[in-house]
């Protein structure tokens, strides 16, 4: 699965994601990826989440617009949400994965709760990073 | 208009371990992912688009072997390769997604066509097929999605119950699939 969440100079989110499923999945299965809210979510009021891992547990849990509502609704910050949702709710409910997320203001979130992910940023003033491993 | 604006990507995740990796596989993937980023990035530093910078980034990693999606895409149970994928605009919340295609070289230029050109927001299979034919989205033969390595990933546990997602140290050869034990099918 690939992902990718941009805030862009008029202040606008947007997140996309594309997979190419699960090696010897059976019955048309689909994961999270295509489904708006589970794996993909995007609003300018708050956030842009991609997301990757197990998809079932991403689909259940809503996970992409779960961050958006708790910074929505509980006023959490981006990093808070996002190490919510992953490291907390999904490790209790044995999901495995992580996402990435931008928020209005360009705070970048990317939490996994796997051994690692790839995973990369670049902000407006060049900071730029590339990660693999916890 | 506002000088603040950042991108982020990922290419899955899993059990990748460095000892598991060669400094040559570390360095493709940081590449790969260097190119997607900065792709996306000179769309944005330019004054464009956050939804034309994610799908030209998810482009360019849909367009490498080296992630599971588009060229890199795994094998179903029945070695075929069925692609997933969607787009969401912050500024409209408008959506789109396609699932289970087979020859759609690049299944985000789909799920952007779905959001702007179609009144549903995901649309799957042949129809999906069908609908991009008629916006003159690349279709691609099935033979380019074959992968030697990705059909000897599926043939190692192609008799089991087992399902595999996007990367693992399971993987002798690339250190690239998750596998998820006694997991269920959805």
């Amino acid at each position: 699965t690939v992902g990718a969440v941009a805030l862009d100079k008029h202040g606008n989110l947007a997140a996309a994601t594309s997979t190419g499923g699960m090696t010897n999945k059976k019955f048309g299965r689909i994961g999270d990826s295509p489904i708006i809210g589970a794996g993909t979510y995007a609003n300018n009021a708050t956030c842009a989440v991609s997301c990757t891992g197990h998809g079932e547990f991403f689909i259940r849990n809503v996970v992409a617009y779960d961050v958006a509502a708790l910074m929505e609704y509980k006023n959490l910050s981006l990093v808070d949400a996002a190490n919510y949702v992953v490291n907390e709710k999904l490790v209790k409910l044995g999901g495995d994965g992580g996402l990435i997320a931008i928020d209005k203001d360009g705070n970048i979130a990317m939490p996994f709760n796997t051994k690692g992910m790839y995973r990369a940023y670049k902000k407006a003033n060049g900071e730029s990073k590339f990660l693999i491993f916890k | 208009m506002s000088e603040n604006f950042a991108i982020v990507i990922h290419g899955g995740a899993g059990t990748i371990l460095k000892k598991n990796m060669t400094d040559e596989q570390e360095k493709a993937y940081q590449e790969k992912l260097q190119e997607a980023l900065d792709s996306g990035y000179a769309i944005l530093k330019n004054g464009g688009s956050a939804i034309d910078a994610v799908e030209k980034a998810i482009v360019v990693m849909e367009d490498s072997p080296l992630f599971n999606a588009g060229k890199g895409a795994v094998y179903t149970n029945v070695a075929t390769n069925e692609l997933d994928a969607s787009i969401m605009d912050g500024k409209t919340l408008n959506a789109g997604a396609v699932s289970g295609v087979r020859n759609v070289k690049n299944p985000i230029k789909l799920a952007r066509v779905v959001m702007e050109k179609s009144e549903h927001v995901m649309l799957s299979g042949k129809g999906a097929e069908d609908f991009a034919k008629q916006y003159k989205i690349e279709m691609v033969d099935s033979a380019y999605f074959y992968n030697e390595h990705r059909l000897k990933q599926l043939n190692k546990i192609k008799d089991s119950e087992k399902i595999q997602l996007d990367h693992s140290d399971n993987d002798d050869e690339q250190g690239d699939i998750t596998e998820f034990k006694d997991s269920k099918f959805g």
